[in-house]
């Protein structure tokens, strides 16, 4: 996180705000509710408290402007620049303005208001922008469908404020440091010929031709698919990959999700309703075998005749030895399957059923 | 390896106003063209980033247009 240059804060905890004018995009009531949600975040991690007036001057100011404004940082039209916030103070300090050029939502297109507020109110309590891709006050705009401070933001605010005084400390999602020796993942998969790490809210990947891990939201992509993915696997010669979390899963291609997902993992595949969730699974192209981890034992599914094979489940200590009872994430490449277990990861050769290597989860990250 | 393109001059434009707007890159009117290689723009460039953890390079490569041209805030990431 970064404080304002001179760290600029309220000297009072308690702050009035008021909506000068509303957006037309959307009913004044949800405008209301979504700057209300936005302060709430903050005064939830501080001493803060956030009063609405309705006439005069307040602290905050919010207003919906466009173009030129006579802030001296005019707006750019749709697009690019979709608000600002000016730091703690008197007169304009504080006060927070949307780019009436946006289209402002209440869901998932393109841009939510609540999240975009809540950036912005970081601004006008003192925080500048955050280096965290994982916190709110990161300078570009994504939205997974929830919005939060990260423990990087609340770290920030308070900071400048001291701790908040509920009872029980809130705590915010960590973003995941690719070279972290603890690193662990919920799900591997390759994907159209690379391989793509999933943790909590964000995937990571490698490329061939840039050093830098590649690490943002899963939402990027696939912005209806849920965070904490337990499993994935890629159908190579369906251009298909399959999102598993609890029983259900969804099928992607590219970055369409496919129409009809999410689907239950028993009524698709076959597993007994006694199995609620998949820990990890591969498939191999070359036979058309899926193989499905849950717990200590493993399930073959054939994706040509889409049917579970006979005799399964086995147990995996006895097919796969040395890997143990339990898999967190899997992925093929070449004769060979990377198995994920806490920090851990082996790549175990399928013609001999031996553990070659053992190597940390984050060995691919080049740290 | 892909030749990186030589950025259009749309890109000169967009990286122009972006360190202008968001890392306090002095605009002194003059012609755009001699400022490409410029050291203040240069070193906005290697700023810039570092911020946002791409490869500090200084020229504007397709992960550093990606990351420019993606909506955002309009608060500067470094003090004016």
């Amino acid at each position: 996180f970064a404080l304002t240059p001179g760290n600029p804060r309220w000297e009072q905890t308690h702050l009035t705000y008021r909506i000068e004018n509303y957006t037309p995009d959307l009913p004044r009531a949800d405008v209301d509710d979504a700057i209300e949600k936005a302060f709430r975040l903050w005064s939830n991690a501080s001493p803060l408290t956030f009063t609405k007036v309705f006439q005069g001057q307040a602290d905050i100011m919010i207003s919906f402007v466009r173009g030129d404004h006579q802030d001296n940082s005019p707006f750019d039209g749709p697009g690019g620049n979709l608000a600002h916030a000016f730091q703690p103070g008197p007169g304009i300090g504080g006060d927070t303005h949307f780019d009436e050029d946006e289209r402002w939502t209440n869901n998932l297109r393109n841009y939510n208001l609540y999240r975009v507020a809540a950036h912005e109110l970081g601004h006008s309590l003192g925080l500048s922008h955050s280096t965290d891709i994982g916190a709110l006050m990161y300078p570009t705009y994504a939205f997974s469908g929830e919005v939060e401070l990260a423990q990087d933001d609340i770290d920030g605010i308070q900071a400048i404020y001291g701790p908040s005084q509920n009872p029980i400390q809130p705590i915010g999602p960590q973003t995941p440091q690719v070279c972290d020796s603890k690193l662990t993942f919920d799900a591997v998969t390759t994907i159209r010929g690379e391989v793509m790490f999933f943790k909590d809210r964000f995937y990571m990947r490698t490329n061939p031709f840039y050093p830098e891990v590649e690490l943002n939201f899963i939402s990027v992509f696939w912005p209806q698919l849920p965070s904490g993915l337990e499993a994935a696997y890629e159908v190579v010669d369906r251009d298909e990959i399959r999102f598993f979390k609890g029983n259900k899963y969804w099928a992607v291609r590219g970055q369409d999700v496919l129409h009809g997902y999410p689907k239950d993992i028993s009524s698709s595949f076959g597993f007994p309703r006694t199995v609620k969730h998949v820990d990890a699974a591969v498939s191999e192209e070359e036979t058309g075998k899926t193989y499905f981890f849950v717990a200590n034992k493993y399930w073959r599914y054939d994706e040509n005749k889409q049917s579970m094979d006979t005799g399964y489940p086995k147990m995996i200590a006895h097919d796969f030895p040395g890997i143990g009872h339990k898999v967190d994430a899997v992925f093929k490449k070449d004769e060979f399957f990377y198995f994920f277990h806490g920090t851990r990861q082996y790549k175990f050769d399928l013609k001999t059923k031996r553990i070659l290597t053992l190597l940390k989860a984050n060995s691919w990250f080049n740290c | 390896f892909p030749a990186i393109p030589e950025p259009q001059e749309q890109d000169v434009e967009i990286v122009q106003k972006y360190l202008e707007n968001y890392y306090d890159l002095k605009n002194d009117g003059s012609q755009i063209e001699r400022k490409r290689n410029s050291g203040p723009v240069v070193e906005k460039l290697k700023q810039m980033q570092e911020f946002f953890g791409l490869k500090v390079t200084g020229t504007p490569d397709t992960e550093t247009l990606k990351v420019m041209k993606q909506p955002r805030c309009g608060v500067p990431d470094v003090a004016r």
